[in-house]
């Protein structure tokens, strides 16, 4: 369950989107006790200038991901623009049956998407 | 001779997950322990938070480490015992010599990989009557044979009552604190009443087995010195 990116290109400047994971969906709901599913988001947006710098509040920019966006300013499609990633990302934690009837609660790292920046 | 076939998307991400297979479901009969739930509810981030907003600050705990049990670790695993079945029905109330119990764990889904840093064994019992100076729990090595014949004593302890759940922590009794977990336990039980009473009755065995994978432990997450 994705949250649409603007006009349904890749307008806007780069930022995470809501994006919802569903364990039914998936087809892991027979073994994952919970949670249901988890708000895992994503990274979408164009990270042409001035977006490509980052707001106040944001990840630090990549002084090679300014100087791609300066280039494609000045020459577009030499090189294209810098990439919308995920700049800082939390866990979560799974509460699943294993195969041999276990309960195990296991903690992932990286699995939310809290920032994006360009890179 | 014929290449393996290629593991599909979805095994390589359950592999990523540090499952070896995709579970079958729920078993029967197997509810899922209150510790657990607990476990996971102070453990969830997104318990704290909703949509994009950030986790707010003070709020964020210690990463790879399981703060209730107050140990490091990423995996935690309740594990039932497996010797219920093959137990002989005991009777009801006799005196003088107790019975022993072989519980059996199944430790065989512990990567070797993984540091264990709580194996605390979980028995409930039943008891008629208490004794007024409690019991005394032992915990010995069983060998593989189905009999209850205890071989060394790996832990004594007192126990005042039964009412709530007997815990005894097995790390470094069972096995050696910087080992790995191995395939599987197999022990004898023996809670006897020190003083006149009744036997009890082992109601319900299980491990809570606490484990640190370091693959699953992002370097980047652990607080600087």
């Amino acid at each position: 369950e994705a949250e649409p990116a603007a006009g349904g290109g890749l307008g806007g400047a780069c930022r995470a989107r809501r994006l919802y994971v569903s364990f039914r969906e998936v087809g892991w709901h027979r073994w994952v006790i919970a949670p249901r599913g988890f708000l895992a988001n994503y990274c979408q947006g164009q990270c042409a200038l001035p977006a490509a710098l980052s707001g106040p509040g944001g990840p630090p920019a990549l002084n090679h991901a300014v100087l791609r966006a300066l280039m494609h300013g000045a020459s577009p499609g030499a090189g294209g623009l810098p990439c919308c990633v995920p700049a800082r990302l939390s866990p979560i934690s799974m509460l699943f049956f294993d195969n041999s009837d276990n309960v195990v609660l296991r903690h992932y790292e990286d699995m939310v998407v809290d920032e994006c920046g360009c890179r | 001779a014929r290449a393996p076939v290629p593991p599909g998307p979805a095994a390589a991400l359950l592999r990523a997950l540090g499952l070896r297979d995709a579970p079958q479901g729920a078993p029967t009969l197997r509810s899922v322990p209150p510790v657990m739930w607990r476990l996971f509810r102070r453990r969830d981030p997104q318990e704290t938070r909703s949509g994009l907003r950030r986790t707010p600050p003070g709020t964020t705990l210690r990463p790879c480490h399981v703060e209730e049990l107050g140990v490091a670790g990423n995996i935690v695993r309740h594990i039932p015992d497996r010797g219920a079945a093959a137990r002989p029905p005991e009777p009801a109330s006799a005196a003088g010599q107790c019975p022993a119990w072989t519980v059996v764990f199944d430790l065989s889904a512990v990567d070797p990989a993984e540091r264990p840093s709580r194996a605390r064994l979980e028995l409930r019992f039943a008891a008629a009557a208490a004794p007024a100076s409690g019991w005394e729990l032992s915990v010995a090595q069983a060998g593989e044979a189905a009999g209850p014949g205890p071989g060394a004593v790996l832990l004594r302890q007192a126990v005042p009552a039964l009412e709530s759940p007997v815990r005894a922590e097995l790390l470094g009794a069972a096995w050696a604190r910087n080992a790995s977990v191995p395939r599987s336990l197999r022990l004898a039980l023996a809670l006897r009443p020190r003083g006149p009473a009744a036997c009890a009755r082992l109601a319900e065995a299980s491990l809570l087995l606490v484990t640190l994978d370091p693959r699953l432990c992002h370097p980047l997450a652990r607080p600087r010195r």
